[in-house]
């Protein structure tokens, strides 16, 4: 499995590796207002049968210290 | 379900993978096993066959993700010694090609002065070292089994033989996961791999009973309340197979699933259920359709169908007498009876199909570890303990039962004799098959070696004694029957077989498959 999580980021830094990686943000950074990023995690949430709330919430979180699959969710 | 974009599927059916190199973490059969078990599972939805060769010209070639190379290795399927997690240095004995280990040099602290002629890294303490213990193994003459930290003092812990811990421990280390407290002389905290034996028990399943910190301990089958307390399950441990499974499924042209509880969802979830969720099965099937349905089976016979175990070997040297796959079946037949003498005509069921009343004497339950038609005659090999009551009976006292053969020469028995009068002597416990060779030699098989039998002299040479991974390579070591059919031939072990094709004099195993589905097409 690719590794452990690193446990030195914070949540957001989690969450935005986490979404560009498997393929729900086009670019690696995610703009400031805050929309990009909860637009990225309800596709994130629809994807995966979670609680669709926008919000970086403890499922979410767990979700995304989860062991799985290195190939991206979303793209070719 | 989700497919890829695009018409990503195989547009054959008989798929083919290759298997390129292998983890430190498991031994080969361990990864092999998993493997051919992870296709089946999309083999037995699908018209799709999965046949295992052994080159780039593979549908799908599967390696194991390798991290931390020193120098300028290339993998090229050979083993590498693993120097601790993740970082590997190639040796130059016969392994990865690339920078040889120059000697002596210190790495993580210890420092390495030689290596053996098995590949292994000696620490200029006089210990081997370098790959973690997987147990059991044998290393010079002597048997590893479990690890233990007493006797030293700093924290490392030791592969130890269960004869003496004070002069064998000093061998190699062992992949500690978690220290679990050592308690009545157990060893503890190394992964278990099942099934293995400690201090004469068998460990073969893992369980959290009495233990609140939700760890999984090793436990023997029988009685889990005082043995529990041994070692540590892989409990953060992935199970190998599932992994393969979902990875296979992505090979196969399936993305994600949206289902929890899917095989493909992304998130790994450990289950010991059938792994294959319906959302699964319509993924697979919206590509490639459903598995065929076999050709009509013809009625039932009214006795019960014995459960399909490994069937004893039947090799046939002449002109096969039975095409298990040709023509209408009705069901497992027994070998030919030969008359009121003749060797019982029971069905090649191992196993009986109902368990023999103790009171009755078990003798009447026909198992029998080989039949081989050698010579044009079909000889009868049985270890067990007794003889069965429908073959000609001898005195006792002079063949003891068991390492028997029967020769049925298709008039009348003959027998039984001893495997001694083969030229088998008393370290041959058993013959587990026998494979035939071109002038009148047989090869006959026991346990992890095989000998070459004259048909004309009805003697084996005893200087022949040859591993069998010396010339099947590939196959397991523990196989427990062997025989040929339409000129490959199958090592059989529990559920599953390995067939061996010869190209040009090399045997080669080309097939893994289920003896059940894929041999005796149940």
């Amino acid at each position: 499995f690719p590794g452990e999580r690193r446990t030195n980021l914070t949540n957001r830094q989690l969450a935005e590796e986490y979404l560009h990686r498997y393929g729900y943000t086009p670019g690696a950074e995610l703009s400031e207002d805050g929309q990009s990023l909860r637009r990225a995690l309800l596709r994130l949430q629809r994807r995966l049968s979670l609680p669709e709330t926008g919000e970086l919430d403890s499922t979410t979180l767990n979700a995304m210290r989860a062991p799985r699959c290195g190939v991206p969710d979303l793209g070719r | 379900f989700q497919t890829f974009e695009g018409d990503l599927k195989w547009h054959h059916h008989n798929i083919t993978y290759w298997i390129q190199n292998y983890s430190e973490d498991l031994p080969r059969d361990v990864v092999d096993d998993a493997f051919a078990r992870a296709f089946a599972l999309w083999s037995a939805v699908t018209p799709l066959t999965f046949t295992r060769v052994y080159g780039r010209e593979a549908d799908i070639v599967i390696q194991f993700g390798v991290r931390g190379i020193q120098g300028d290795a290339h993998f090229d399927d050979e083993e590498l010694w693993s120097l601790g997690k993740g970082v590997v240095v190639p040796t130059y004995f016969g392994n990865a090609k690339g920078a040889a280990c120059h000697f002596p040099f210190t790495f993580e602290g210890r420092s390495y002065s030689a290596c053996t002629t098995d590949g292994r890294l000696y620490t200029n303490d006089g210990n081997a070292d370098g790959k973690p213990c997987v147990f059991p193994f044998t290393f010079e003459g002597r048997s590893y089994s479990a690890c233990t930290s007493d006797g030293r003092s700093d924290g490392y812990r030791w592969c130890a033989t269960t004869a003496n811990y004070d002069q064998d421990k000093l061998y190699g280390f062992c992949p500690t996961r978690v220290d679990a407290t050592v308690t009545g002389g157990n060893a503890a905290g190394e992964l278990c791999v099942f099934p293995f034996t400690f201090l004469g028990k068998e460990y073969s399943a893992c369980t959290t009973e009495g233990r609140n910190d939700g760890h999984l301990w090793c436990a023997t089958t029988s009685n889990f309340d005082k043995d529990k307390k041994w070692g540590f399950c892989p409990d953060q441990g992935y199970s190998l197979f599932l992994v393969a499974a979902h990875e296979f499924g992505h090979a196969l042209g399936l993305d994600h699933s949206s289902v929890p509880e899917a095989l493909m969802y992304p998130m790994y979830r450990f289950t010991e259920e059938h792994p294959l969720h319906r959302d699964d099965v319509q993924g697979i099937q919206h590509l490639y359709g459903p598995r065929p349905e076999p050709e009509p089976r013809p009625p039932t016979t009214t006795a019960a169908e014995p459960q399909p175990t490994a069937p004893p070997t039947v090799c046939v040297t002449g002109p096969p007498t039975a095409r298990p796959s040709e023509g209408p079946t009705t069901g497992p037949t027994g070998p030919p009876a030969a008359g009121p003498t003749g060797p019982p005509t029971a069905g090649p069921s191992a196993a009986p199909t109902e368990s023999p009343d103790p009171a009755e004497d078990v003798c009447n339950v026909d198992i029998f570890d080989a039949i081989a038609e050698i010579g044009n005659r079909l000889h009868f090999f049985k270890a067990g303990g007794c003889v069965p009551h429908s073959l000609p009976q001898t005195d006792v006292s002079l063949s003891p039962a068991g390492r028997q053969v029967w020769v049925y020469t298709g008039a009348s028995v003959l027998g039984p004799r001893r495997l001694d009068k083969l030229g088998l002597g008393p370290e041959v416990a058993q013959v587990t098959g026998a494979l035939p060779r071109p002038g009148g030699k047989v090869l006959l098989f026991s346990g992890q070696s095989f000998w070459r039998f004259d048909v004309k002299t009805q003697k084996v040479d005893p200087q022949s004694v040859t591993p069998v991974d010396q010339m099947f390579p590939g196959v397991p070591m523990s196989t427990h029957d062997i025989f040929q059919y339409q000129e490959k031939a199958y090592f059989c072990q529990d559920h599953f077989f390995w067939r061996v094709n010869s190209w040009n004099e090399v045997n080669r195993v080309d097939y893994v498959g289920y003896v059940t589905f894929d041999l005796l097409k149940c």
